[in-house]
């Protein structure tokens, strides 16, 4: 017996999603951030994010078609955190590292937190 | 998969989607 392994797989279905993702196909959410909306993907925010996991599956919340987040979150930071989702890419400008970490804590998304934390005291 | 003979494909394993129609 034998079985092949597509070593790309992964990486060609997210650019899939993320071509979805930028044509507004099958996007099923928005999150609204301060004035800046973000059109999404449910699957995809809630297999990146704690925060949206619970959200999505909590049976009173997940039919919900646009989601309003906690004013001190920062756009940028959620922009940001929103195309690391979708590319697994984390673009880190020096002046947006601390509103990216708040966000990715808000977000809960503990392994992001970890390797800003890790950027920010290599960088010290 | 335990025991069998893996073989990697580096190439494209799906289409892709085109940016725009």
């Amino acid at each position: 017996d034998s079985c092949i392994q597509f070593t790309r797989h992964a990486s060609d279905v997210l650019l899939n999603l993320n071509r979805l993702r930028s044509r507004d196909i099958l996007t099923d959410v928005t999150i609204l951030v301060n004035r800046q909306q973000f059109r999404a993907h449910k699957t995809v925010l809630m297999a990146c994010s704690g925060l949206f996991y619970s959200i999505f599956t909590d049976s009173h919340k997940c039919n919900l078609n646009a989601i309003s987040l906690d004013p001190k979150v920062d756009p940028e930071g959620f922009a940001i955190l929103l195309e690391f989702m979708y590319t697994s890419r984390l673009a880190l400008k020096e002046s947006l590292i601390m509103a990216i970490m708040n966000t990715a804590i808000y977000l809960q998304m503990d392994h992001v937190v970890d390797t800003c934390h890790r950027f920010i005291k290599s960088s010290d | 998969y335990e025991g069998v003979n893996t073989i990697k494909e580096m190439g494209r394993s799906i289409h892709e989607i085109p940016r725009k129609e």
